[in-house]
């Protein structure tokens, strides 16, 4: 990006290449400074937050500036000087919902020519029955050489692509090109110059905005696929046709005063459609709580007609008052299932699910979060899945997320938007259907090591499972797989052999590609989990995970939570060298910035910057 | 006066402001089970200024120990002490520390006077000096508390009644007023308020300008938000 008419853009590249759901992408940009003077020149690329930046570096003058990537901690030592005198610039900043925003800026000298070039690399989920590539493109002018080019490789065989931008008009559609063959799919999209501009007699561009790919690969049957490569397999694991298992959900709705309106309307409105969409043989319960906990019944209802019917009149009326009891709600609801249970009035075959939805910190009944979290894992004894669904800012979210982590199941966080009713729907969908109950993927004891989580609470109709690691024989010709499950009316057994898989034949001109992607995914996937197993547990365990999550971080490269990517800049005319560091953002950092957002933009002139003490102070004084 | 309530946990903080007529006391601090009392006297502008606001400032505290003997009246002129049977008489032209056995004062020249009573509380009262010849304003006092978690369950006042925290929820941001001041409900005490975004200012490190500190501000004299309305808290005397 640039603001002066003097920087030339010559090209901006997005290049991505998905093998086996891994996804690297490689964003590259060449400018030209045409000025007779230096000038900054500034970078800037989204990228989803999900994914870890492995790579950048910049070519200015024939000189290379590579991003070294380093302790989180010894970079901020190393750089403590610079940052106590406030030189340092953080390079990454949440931006959205789905991204985080990289950005760099540079001196160029007269007439010369500046490279960027940002990798990072994730490895795709599947959620709702695909998988989704998303890239956001917001090049301030029009450029001479603009691509996206993707290559997707899936030995499995693909099922569908779809690509589409927000910002496709009629004109720009059709240079969306798409191939798909069995197992490879290519999408490209590189409109020229003139292609880009916004409007006849202006110099805007009409790219900007997010292109978008969704896919699937066909469903292996049983026990899933495997890919070996290099000494290192990866196991998918979501088999087509298998029947729903049916759930026992207790939804705990907070209702406290800092619902009122909006929110409480959304979930109104979110809860309607939840409870129509649940399938007759669920059972379900509706626990409501401000300061006082209500419980639409007793016990938890079939979801037949009738109750159906009653249970959206109950919604309908759902308002807000009282204050946020989160720890004798959900106790309320664990209590519930456990009772129920007991008296047989639920399937033996079924899975128990509270779902939790508030947008406050507990503040009447137990409000140590740390205690909550202690009476609610005692209290289901790691029986039942407990979602979490933070609405806003104002709810910690790292609560949260341990409380449902210790209970086999996640967090997610609720935007207060206009589409919050969609939000809440989806993650309900994303967990409405359990397939399968305690799936346990097992291998080899003597042919794998490093193996990434193999037991799973659920598979949900819509993910995938998959659990990676390394092969102690590199020579290995085969090994056996067992998968075992509860499914819908027995146990679910499968089996299978598994062979390295033969590059060469599936894709014969493009070998080189696959080089390292299964050792990437598997570390990726290994250092996900560490950082998980990283905020709850036992003390011992937490640091455990952390010290190997690093060493791990550190040797694939990756820029998580506990790394970060130092970058030192050619220095400027006047001997300054101001180094930059490049972080990775966790949910809760992210949820901050928007809390901090929100209070000093909507309550301070522009120009003002806080200052908050350590402890409370209340006075009075003159205006 | 404004009255902030800040509660950094929160990140967040409340405020509201409580004018009378001047001449009235206000009861701030109120523990009956430690003995200790504040009490603050408003006045007014010298005469009505031009954007026809008549404000009222606090000009004089006083503060009583009761437990421990203490009594102190802080005005714009002076300070006085009662400890240990005597009046000491100390003066804002001056900077001065006072170490006693039951109370710790100390005055840092025509700025702040900063009080420690033993085993209770500490706070700092903040001299707000004014151009003699303002057509409009003069000197008034601002009252801090820095550490009341020794103080009893049973505090109360306009200030103490917030010691031991407060719980309220906001919801449904909305345009206010003014683009930069939005509203929100707030339910607190079982209450439903509209409050408005805003900001008062801090004055312990800036003395001239203040720090903006951004909170929720509560209109009608914090009705909704102190329990009862501002003239239960009018006393008739100083101490």
């Amino acid at each position: 990006s640039t603001n002066e008419a003097t920087v030339e853009v010559h090209s901006v590249t997005v290049d991505c290449t998905v093998t086996s759901r891994f996804a690297r992408t490689v964003m590259t940009s060449v400018a030209l400074n045409k000025a007779n003077t230096s000038q900054e020149i500034f970078f800037e690329v989204e990228l989803p937050k999900t994914a870890f930046i492995t790579n950048f570096s910049m070519e200015i003058e024939g000189r290379v500036y590579v991003g070294d990537v380093k302790e989180k901690e010894k970079a901020k030592k190393q750089y403590e000087k610079a940052v106590s005198s406030g030189r340092t610039a953080g390079l990454v900043k949440a931006s959205g919902r789905k991204m985080e925003k990289f950005s760099v800026s540079v001196n160029i000298a007269a007439k010369s020519n500046v490279t960027f070039i940002l990798t990072h690399e994730e490895l795709l989920q599947r959620k709702l029955g695909h998988y989704e590539i998303l890239t956001r493109v917001k090049p301030k002018t029009r450029v001479q050489k603009f691509q996206i080019v993707v290559n997707i490789y899936e030995p499995q065989g693909i099922l569908f692509v779809d690509a589409h931008a927000t910002f496709l008009s009629n004109d720009l559609l059709p240079l969306v090109e798409k191939t798909v063959t069995d197992k490879k799919a290519h999408v490209s999209f590189s409109p020229t110059m003139e292609q880009q501009r916004k409007c006849p007699d202006c110099d805007g561009t009409l790219i900007d905005g997010d292109f978008i790919i969704k896919y699937d690969v066909n469903r292996a049957k049983s026990f899933g696929d495997i890919q070996i490569v290099n000494g290192y397999f990866v196991h998918f694991f979501a088999p087509p046709d298998l029947r729903r298992v049916p759930k026992n959900v207790v939804f705990v709705i907070d209702i406290s005063g800092s619902m009122y309106g909006t929110k409480m309307t959304q979930t109104r409105e979110a809860m309607l459609q939840i409870v129509k969409d649940l399938h007759e043989d669920d059972h379900f319960a509706l626990i409501k709580f401000g300061s006082a906990i209500y419980t639409w019944r007793d016990s938890l209802s079939k979801a037949t007609q009738e109750n159906i019917t009653e249970a959206i009149n109950y919604v309908k009326d759902i308002d807000s008052e009282g204050m946020t009891n989160i720890n004798d709600a959900v106790l309320r609801g664990v209590a519930m299932l456990i009772k129920d249970r007991k008296e047989k009035k639920l399937p033996e075959r079924s899975v128990d699910i509270i779902i939790l939805l508030t947008d406050g910190m507990p503040n009447v009944g137990e409000s140590n979060t740390a205690k909550i979290q202690e009476n609610v894992l005692s209290a289901t004894g790691g029986k039942m899945s407990l979602f979490s669904l933070g609405f806003g800012n104002d709810v910690d979210y790292s609560f949260l997320d341990v409380l449902s982590k210790q209970n086999k199941g996640i967090a997610r966080r609720i935007y207060e938007a206009s589409d919050a009713t969609l939000q809440l729907q989806g993650f309900y969908d994303e967990v409405a259907s359990p397939l399968l109950l305690e799936v346990d993927l097992r291998y080899p004891d003597n042919a794998v090591e490093m193996l990434t989580t193999n037991h799973f609470s659920q598979l949900f109709n819509g993910s995938e499972i998959v659990v990676a690691g390394r092969l102690t024989d590199n020579d290995l010709d085969n090994f056996m797989v067992d998968v075992m499950g509860q499914g819908l009316e027995e146990d679910y057994k499968a089996q299978g052999q598994a062979s390295p898989v033969k590059w060469t034949d599936i894709y014969p001109d493009e070998e080189y590609i696959f080089g390292d992607f299964t050792e990437r995914l598997w570390a990726y996937l290994t250092i996900q989990q560490l950082l998980e197993k990283s905020k709850s547990g036992p003390a011992d365990e937490k640091e455990n995970a952390t010290a190997k999550a690093l060493d791990m971080a550190l040797k694939y490269s990756f820029v998580t939570p506990l790394t970060s990517m130092v970058v030192t800049k050619p220095e400027t005319e006047d001997g300054t060298d101001s180094p930059l560091i490049a972080d990775k953002l966790t949910e809760e950092q992210r949820q901050q910035a928007e809390r901090r957002g929100y209070h000093y933009m909507s309550a301070s002139p522009p120009m003002y910057t806080p200052t908050y003490h350590s402890s409370p102070t209340y006075f009075v004084d003159g205006d | 006066p404004h009255f902030m309530i800040e509660l950094p946990e929160k990140e967040d903080a409340l405020c509201f402001n409580i004018n009378d007529r001047p001449g009235t006391i206000f009861s701030l601090v109120t523990d009956p089970q430690s003995g200790i009392l504040v009490n603050g006297q408003i006045i007014g502008d010298k005469k009505i200024p031009p954007d026809g606001k008549m404000n009222t400032y606090f000009w004089r505290f006083g503060i009583v120990h009761q437990t421990l003997g203490v009594r102190l009246e802080v005005n714009t002129r002076d300070i006085s002490v009662f400890q240990d049977s005597k009046w000491v008489k100390l003066l804002w032209s001056d900077s001065a520390s006072l170490k006693g056995l039951n109370v710790d004062l100390l005055v840092t020249k025509e700025r702040s006077l900063m009080v420690t009573l033993k085993d209770s509380v500490k706070f700092v009262v903040l001299l707000h000096k004014v151009w003699e010849k303002h057509p409009y304003h003069r000197d008034y006092l601002g009252f801090y508390t820095l550490d009341s978690h020794l103080l009893s369950p049973a505090v109360h006042g306009l200030l103490g009644q917030f010691y031991h925290g407060i719980e309220y929820e906001v919801s449904e941001l909305r345009p206010g007023e003014v683009p930069e001041k939005p509203d929100a409900t707030m339910f607190v005490k079982g209450q439903q308020l509209n409050v408005t975004r805003g900001w008062q200012r801090d004055f312990r490190r800036d003395m001239k300008n203040g720090e903006n500190v951004p909170c929720w501000f509560v209109h009608n004299n914090g009705t909704g938000l102190i329990d009862g309305d501002a003239t239960d808290y009018v006393v008739s005397g100083l101490f």
